[in-house]
């Protein structure tokens, strides 16, 4: 069977998650210097979307499960709201 | 659905392909689309014509990453193809992303899911988060001669465009549920060490160090292998497992089907009169293999290859009342049988039933 990808190297993660997040769950990156918390919560918070819609744990961290349905061929469509 | 409720005012709609990937015949692409458009025209009152030239409804395009939609795609993998919504101009529009293998069958990128897929964005369906579902975001491969639009999907696009003018109306398969108490099993099968319960064209994968069970579509690990297996039973020693569906066989060695199956099942010792087998399970301490049809069992010797003679006898005679057998397996020394939402657990040494539960003990509910 295939098994959990073995953990992403640290470098990739970020990136990985930063743009599915963008991409299907509208999270919005501005890049005016912010509060590091405030910008992590606000990614946190779009992971646990994410792992809500794909009934994964909801925990709001880039966890394996999470990463490996990250990187599965998809729709480009995001799952959230309209896309016109 | 999505959000504002985007929907054709028309029923009729117009489709034109605007070019053609070089990976497939032009012809297979048409077909592709049809059988696509299909899925849909099937369960509502909707049309689909195609057109050469000029402005359809649904344009459809192969494109290269950046295209000027604001929503460029991102080279082999990832995202696979996009829609948008019902509306005008760019509104129901479908591009696929040329960086893709596009292929008729399984061993590239199937153009027929995908577009039946995206098609349901352009009649204005959003993404489901039913695992079985078309419009579930991530792609699965299905057999295109063996796809079924599920119930999830009808339900979703009649509530835009109601049903279609068939006498009789067309369901779909419905997603198991692990913890649905009315759940019942087409076989059963260990896999070192792990249990896997198939229904439909899904398997439940327990394993005994998780607390959940994972649900994936069979063709997922076993594109080969068809939906609706109807026994299966692992040989431990011999590291495989066989599933049986109508009177073929299949072997998985290790995780991967074995070349030259199916094959009938007739080589095991079966007269021709028996044209399935419902349930199965190998008990490794004695190298004897149960097989269960109708109301009879056939045991098997692992080790010379051949039925036991004195075989079929009744199944009431060894194993009690336990009716017709949906499907079976061994764990931990006692066998467990299955007969719709009632589990059996037999003890093989006191030649008994010691036990009865529910169907879906197994997963934790």
């Amino acid at each position: 069977f295939p098994v959990a990808p073995e953990a992403e190297d640290e470098r990739k993660t970020p990136k990985l998650v930063e743009s599915y997040l963008q991409n299907f769950y509208d999270l919005q990156i501005d890049h005016q210097p912010r509060l590091r918390s405030t910008g992590e919560n606000h990614l946190s918070a779009k992971l646990k979307e994410m792992q809500e819609f794909f009934g994964l744990q909801v925990n709001g961290k880039p966890d394996l499960d999470t990463l490996e349905m990250m990187q599965k061929p998809r729709c480009g469509v995001p799952d959230i709201g309209q896309y016109a | 659905l999505t959000p504002g409720n985007p929907k054709w005012k028309r029923n009729n709609l117009t489709y034109r392909i605007l070019n053609y990937t070089p990976e497939m015949r032009r012809a297979d692409v048409d077909e592709a689309i049809q059988k696509a458009l299909r899925v849909w025209s099937n369960v509502t009152p909707l049309t689909f014509q195609k057109v050469e030239d000029g402005e359809a409804d649904i344009m459809m395009s192969f494109v290269y990453g950046d295209h000027r939609d604001y929503s460029p795609f991102d080279g082999p993998g990832g995202m696979l193809a996009h829609a948008f919504q019902p509306g005008e101009g760019i509104g129901g529009d479908v591009h696929f992303d040329e960086d893709e293998t596009w292929t008729k069958d399984g061993t590239g990128t199937n153009l027929f899911i995908v577009a039946a897929h995206e098609l349901g964005h352009s009649l204005g369906l959003s993404h489901s988060n039913d695992p079985g579902a078309l419009m579930y975001p991530t792609y699965s491969y299905t057999d295109p001669k063996e796809f079924l639009l599920p119930q999830d999907d009808i339900d979703g696009i009649q509530a835009i465009y109601g049903q279609s003018d068939a006498a009789v109306q067309p369901t779909g398969p419905v997603t198991p549920q692990p913890c649905d108490p009315s759940l019942t099993f087409d076989a059963i099968t260990t896999l070192r060490g792990e249990t896997i319960f198939f229904k439909g064209r899904y398997m439940l994968r327990k394993h005994p160090s998780r607390a959940e069970t994972e649900l994936n579509f069979i063709s997922l690990f076993w594109p080969k292998l068809p939906s609706g297996i109807q026994a299966a039973y692992e040989n431990v020693e011999r590291d495989e497992v066989l599933f049986f569906k109508e009177d073929k066989y299949w072997v998985l060695r290790g995780y991967d089907i074995a070349p030259g199956y199916p094959k009938p099942i007739y080589r095991l010792g079966f007269p021709k009169t028996v044209k399935r087998v419902n349930a199965a399970y190998s008990d490794e301490t004695t190298g004897k293999t149960y097989f269960f049809t109708a109301d009879r069992y056939w045991r098997y010797d692992e080790n010379k290859r051949s039925m036991d003679h004195g075989y079929p006898k009744k199944i009431v005679s060894h194993f009690g009342k336990i009716g017709r057998v949906d499907a079976a397996f061994q764990k931990d020394g006692y066998v467990y049988f299955f007969h719709g939402t009632t589990q059996f657990q037999f003890d093989p040494r006191a030649k008994r039933i010691v036990g009865q539960m529910k169907s879906i003990s197994w997963f934790n509910c």
